[in-house]
């Protein structure tokens, strides 16, 4: 199947990359047991591929029904979201083919140009999610009682929520330590 | 509010409301989840701002104060679910997060409704519902879900707690034969629950036929004293999870009523015979449901994790990569932008996909319920790797977002900390990784085989078809 550089073109590489790791850890339990094990040691011996190939199914799935729904959304979202939408599901397919770009090369006829132009193409999508990244944080619409952060909260205001919150440490209630008298000092005089 | 966000929520190309909406299912659920956000965080008995952090009480304090928190949550939510169907409390969507903004860790109740409701509902005849179900629902009873032991966890038949019954007296003997047989986790044994649904050995006329689930009280609902027989305990700290009260049990020739194991699937008659399940498979409903759902929880956890990370790194300024101009937010950095954007996407394509999940999950349950069994192995294997997968997914884009933060990150104050604590552990339980993913090798296996016959696939699995042509 010749490669495309787009979204489903990325699905059926990681569809490709799936059917092949489970052919492979298929043929490796068979080989296993032509050698004269039983079923339990094959199993056994050809674990490592079988949870690759079930990793790879899993990537398959996520990425072909996540971008399925998320173009759904799209389609009913208004013409300023819905490419925000679409950025987000686009950067999901292409950091995965970036990271399994080893796979794709062994199971899927995607060459060393495509690659660079995926990357080429993440390093845009970055750029466009950049100026929405507090908007599309903020539609998470949790509020700053749920988040708990002195980092996260709405207003922003990070270094005064971390000093609220450090002078609350209890060793905070008194300005020396009993350990100073009991311990430090004794070792100081010395 | 600081002038960096003000900035950037000016540039902000798209109608924020919108895709809140589009998060909570409609602009339904956004009032309906505002609604009892304000409704908990207003009541009295939460945070309170004198309040000692909950990082600074002890141990049992802190135990203490949740159960506190938790009581008066269940309350407040009780009076809103009145107005509501109950079932629509256990869809993902409306699942109500406003928990973390009473508890900042873990509710000591979370198996009660996450475990033992589902339980009672999945694996009970219609009369036994109708006797435990709404005691569990207004909390007249507290449950877990006791299965994993200490010397065995993800091989279930290799539990040793053993119900042994006795046509005699028309009860089960439960009994834990040795230290390892000890019931070892479960969220809320330890000093919160006084029921437990124990997942045990069934023994009938010197038969054994399995693990099967019953209906165990564990304390006195007046004293909350452990009865006679039950040993039961707290496990002690753990890497995260501090306030999920997680316990351990162990009984001694403990007896109960035989209408105590749960029946809907297999039963025992009162002469001691064991009427088989139509379908051994029925059982592992609950921890199918609860794997579907742990796929949304994630999604979650990245979102309150991405929006602390993305909202420090808007007000966060650092170096000076041009001479005599100021220091830039650290957001415009390309390296930052990658840690943070992949898992703010992330949060929302483990929604979407969890919701599609909790579809094929109802949809499945409902053909089950009609006779038909045919979806039900792809459900499995499916529900095993996503919530294999996201849960991993998910701890290693939290820590990514912990790292993007700094070293203020590491402060317990971000949060990020305890969040990582919540996600890490979501890898675990309910099915440990590597053990799900294999359970679904084990359906990809056969899946190829059918394949490369030329075989008709199912759904998930059907792209498997143009792949084995040269296989066929």
């Amino acid at each position: 199947v010749a490669w495309e550089n787009t979204p489903s073109g990325i699905i059926s590489g990681f569809e490709a990359i799936a059917a092949g790791k489970t052919k492979a850890a298929y043929e490796s339990l068979h080989n296993y047991e032509k050698t004269g094990m039983d079923y339990e040691d094959a199993w056994n011996n050809a674990s490592v591929q079988l949870v690759n190939a079930s990793e790879a199914h899993c990537r398959a799935i996520i990425t072909s029904v996540s971008w399925q729904e998320m173009v759904r959304h799209a389609t009913n979202s208004s013409p300023n979201l819905a490419p925000v939408l679409l950025q987000m599901a686009e950067l999901y397919l292409i950091y995965w083919a970036l990271e399994k770009r080893g796979d794709l090369l062994m199971y899927s006829t995607i060459t060393r140009e495509d690659i660079a132009k995926l990357q080429v193409r993440y390093e845009e999508l970055l750029a466009l999610l950049r100026p929405n990244a507090v908007g599309i944080v903020d539609a998470f619409d949790i509020r700053d009682e749920i988040l708990n952060s002195t980092l996260g909260a709405y207003d922003g205001r990070v270094y005064e929520r971390l000093m609220e919150e450090a002078l609350k440490s209890p060793l905070n209630a008194e300005p020396v330590n009993q350990s100073f008298h009991k311990y430090l000092k004794p070792l100081m005089m010395k | 509010v600081c002038g960096d966000l003000v900035k950037e929520r000016k540039k902000c190309s798209f109608d924020v409301q919108e895709l809140v909406h589009l998060i909570d299912g409609g602009e339904r659920g956004t009032k309906e989840r505002r609604e009892v956000e304000n409704l908990v965080l207003s009541a009295e008995g939460f945070n309170n701002k004198d309040e000692v952090p909950e990082e600074y009480l002890s141990h049992k304090e802190r135990y203490e104060n949740a159960i506190r928190k938790a009581c008066i949550l269940y309350e407040i939510l009780k009076k809103y679910a009145e107005k509501h169907d109950t079932m629509d409390a256990f869809k993902p969507s409306n699942k109500y997060r406003v928990t973390f903004g009473v508890v900042k860790d873990i509710s000591p109740f979370m198996l009660h409704m996450g475990m033992f409701v589902p339980t009672i509902l999945n694996q009970s005849d219609p009369d036994q519902m109708s006797e435990w179900l709404p005691k569990a629902m207004s909390m007249g009873i507290i449950g877990t879900y006791a299965q994993t032991e200490l010397g065995h966890g993800t091989f279930l038949r290799g539990l040793e707690t053993t119900a042994t019954y006795d046509p005699s007296t028309e009860e089960f003997v439960i009994h834990s034969p040795s230290l390892t047989a000890y019931k070892w986790w479960p969220g809320g044994l330890a000093h919160t629950a006084n029921h437990c649904i124990v997942v045990a050995q069934l023994y009938t006329k010197g038969e054994c036929y399995g693990v099967h689930p019953f209906f165990v009280q564990i304390r006195d609902t007046e004293t909350h004293m452990p009865l006679p027989g039950v040993k039961v305990g707290e496990i002690g700290p753990k890497m995260g999870f501090q306030t999920a009260n997680n316990g351990f049990l162990g009984f001694e020739h403990f007896r109960i009523p035989r209408r105590n194991m749960l029946m809907k699937n297999a039963q025992v008659l009162k002469d001691g015979t064991y009427i088989k399940s139509k379908n051994e498979k029925l059982t592992y409903g609950t921890m199918v449901f609860v794997r579907v759902l742990i796929v949304t929880d994630v999604a979650y956890e990245l979102a309150r994790a991405g929006t602390i990370a993305v909202r420090y790194s808007a007000v966060r300024h650092q170096s000076q990569p041009k001479p005599g101009e100021p220091e830039p937010q650290i957001l415009d950095y390309v390296t930052q932008q990658h840690k943070l954007f992949i898992g703010v996407a992330t949060s929302h394509i483990f929604r979407v996909t969890g919701y599609w999940l909790w579809d094929s999950y109802s949809k499945v349950i409902k053909d089950v319920g009609k006779g038909n069994m045919d979806q039900l192995p792809e459900l499995h294997a499916i529900a095993c790797c996503l919530k294999a997968v996201c849960s991993r997914d998910a701890a290693a884009r939290i820590e990514e977002f912990r790292l993007a933060c700094g070293g203020h990150g590491y402060m317990a104050s971000s949060n990020l900390p305890i969040i990582n604590g919540i996600v890490t552990a979501t890898i675990t339980y309910e099915g440990e990784y590597t053990v799900l993913m294999l359970q679904t090798a084990r359906f990809l296996v056969k899946a190829w085989k059918q394949a490369t016959m030329g075989n008709a696939m199912t759904p998930t699995v059907s792209y498997l078809v143009k792949f084995s042509k040269n296989d066929r």
